[in-house]
């Protein structure tokens, strides 16, 4: 199946919130997310990778991004949940944005996501995050390499239009 | 903004290799996924969440999920690769199964996620990854709780007809 690449989306003004050394078991992302959700802070994505064994205890990384604004409310309430889960600590950019590339028919996007994340190194920008479906290929990246990143995609991709920011991505 | 969940997709025989303990400079990730996508793997999901200093280099781990088919020759591509970039290790996981909530208007979704992962920490099941836009929120689980999973977010959800499995998922 031949991918059609659709555009580029970016949001900016996003924040990006780790709880770093979470143990590995079940009701831990429930509790780490739970409060952020009560408290109606807006998430915009979430992203956990797999755990290792450090000491004896699966540990990992639960990460997720939100609006700047939300910041420091998050944050407080994450500090919170990390104490009582005993996890490391809780760490935070503040000024981060994602790009995605969006398209149909990206099934086995790897020649997609390599060509991707190629355009990208050639600029030098790094890839803080990743995250990836069948329709869209996400990036997470400093604020800074925002204009940057997009024109590198809208060139690797011969995108002809300028690209769209798009509020709900 | 009423999030709308419009059912539950999944996907089994996955196989999840990860890269652990990579440098998190630009070029990386192109360099893993490169000779995957040359030597036409398929690549459903791309994960990799922010590094931490390790002895004063910024490492973080890259995972990505294959048929369970392609995982010996995947893994074998990323062992040359990891040795070539001072990777710590490339582990696995041969049967992994990979379940999302689908919906619309879930952009501040994370009551949504919240309430996902409750129901499945209810039934005991690990969230071995989490990777989540605003029309999926998605899971990998070891395969073994697939039907499990399935039936808990069914029942959670009041979603009324038999969860489909989506082979393009
Ligand atoms: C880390 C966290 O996701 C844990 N695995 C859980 O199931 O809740
Ligand atoms: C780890 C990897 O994604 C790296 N940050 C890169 O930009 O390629």
């Amino acid at each position: 199946e031949e991918p059609i690449i659709s555009g580029i989306a970016f949001t900016k003004d996003e924040a990006q919130l780790t709880v770093l050394g979470v143990p590995d078991q079940p009701g831990v992302a429930y509790a780490l997310l739970g409060p952020i959700g009560e408290n109606n802070i807006e998430v915009d994505m979430i992203l956990q990778n797999v755990s290792e064994l450090t000491d004896g205890a699966p540990l990992t990384d639960f990460t997720f991004t939100v609006h700047t604004g939300d910041f420091e409310a998050a944050k407080a309430l994450l500090e919170k949940s990390a104490a009582d889960l005993g996890a490391r600590q809780v760490s935070g950019e503040s000024g981060v944005a994602k790009v995605s590339l969006v398209g149909v028919g990206m099934r086995s996007h790897a020649n997609v996501a390599a060509r991707m994340f190629k355009a990208l190194a050639n600029e030098n920008i790094n890839l803080r995050m990743i995250s990836t479906t069948e329709i869209k290929i996400s990036i997470v990246i400093e604020t800074k390499y925002l204009e940057l990143a997009v024109r590198a995609l809208h060139d690797e991709f011969e995108l002809d239009q300028p690209p769209q920011k798009v509020e709900s991505e």
